[in-house]
């Protein structure tokens, strides 16, 4: 799955994602990325998240939805994005999973779970040729 | 903000983020034609296998695609889950976002609503997906997704049923006794 945050000049946000799913899934089967507020959610007051992973069990807690709102009430993308991972493995201890998540300064994390160093790319200002940066799972 | 515009995605598929981040940056794009361009990008290259055509076939060996596109200004959506034939899913999902009332369209339907906005039908499978779903069917469709079901699922292909209330009352005094 990719899973894509991008502000325009003008603070516009929007988030997409594109997946062909789980391998060997039963037909019919369809994953977190097409579900609103699963795979990603965005909202132009505050800003966006994405996700990729387990998607039967990521899409049960809304983790890009959560994480939007933990930015809404004031947490960093950082401590947002860490709030949606914890959740699933609170009931899924052993799902694998990461979220991004972005406000609307620009400013982003990402965490994940049951993963190795799990790795995002970012174009911005401050990395205007791109780079892969890697966090470690909670 | 000084952190603006930003491209950003999951996983290192770098040149999705670099078109995205031409588009916003260099082309004065807007975010949604950005996020539309660079997951583009990735279901032709195939990412990882994980997106677009040739990837995660299911258990006919069938590719089927799941997109998702939301403009954070308006709330608008538009989705595709379980498309069939149409390789551009993220395209198609800002086709139901710009030119539909609903948010997602699914299966079938959903390519014929892609042949109506202009889309080709083409066939998702390719060589090398062929390739894995045959080894998966080798291996006597291991792993899989059933539960509950017989013939075993963790030894055998289907067609599966669901266990008989006597298959129920057999496997509880297999499994749950002194």
């Amino acid at each position: 799955t990719i899973s894509m945050v991008a502000i325009d000049r003008h603070g516009h946000v929007a988030v997409g994602t594109s997946s062909n799913g789980a391998n060997h899934k039963i037909p019919g089967r369809v994953g977190d990325a097409p579900l609103v507020g699963a795979g990603g959610y965005a909202d132009g007051t505050v800003g966006a998240a994405a996700c990729t992973g387990d998607g039967d069990v990521m899409m049960r807690f809304l983790p890009s939805f959560l994480a939007v709102e933990e930015m809404r009430r004031g947490s960093s993308p950082e401590d947002a994005a860490k709030t949606a991972i914890s959740r699933i493995a609170q009931y899924y201890p052993t799902f694998s999973g990461a979220i991004i998540a972005v406000n609307i300064r620009g400013e982003y994390a990402a965490s994940c779970h049951g993963l190795d160093n799990f790795p995002y790319s970012v174009h911005s200002p401050l990395h205007p040729s791109g780079v892969v940066l890697r966090v470690p799972c909670v | 903000g000084v952190g603006l515009p930003i491209a950003i995605n999951t996983w290192p598929f770098t040149n999705a983020t670099a078109t995205a981040w031409n588009a916003v940056y260099r082309r004065n794009l807007s975010a949604i034609d950005a996020v539309e361009l660079g997951c583009s990008v990735c279901e032709r290259e195939q990412c990882d296998l994980t997106v677009g055509y040739g990837g995660s076939p299911d258990e006919d060996g069938e590719t089927t695609l799941d997109a998702f596109i939301m403009d954070g200004v308006t709330m608008n959506v538009g989705a595709v889950g379980a498309l069939r034939g149409v390789k551009s899913a993220i395209s198609v999902a800002r086709r139901v976002l710009e030119h539909t009332q609903h948010s997602i369209l699914v299966g079938e339907l959903a390519t014929q609503f892609a042949l109506q906005m202009g889309f080709q039908v083409e066939n998702l499978t390719t060589p090398q997906s062929r390739e894995m779903w045959q080894s998966w069917r080798t291996n006597s469709c291991q792993p899989n997704y059933w539960m509950g079901v017989e013939p075993d699922p963790r030894q055998q292909c289907g067609p599966y049923q669901p266990l008989s209330s006597t298959s129920d009352r057999f496997s509880q005094a297999e499994y749950s006794h002194d």
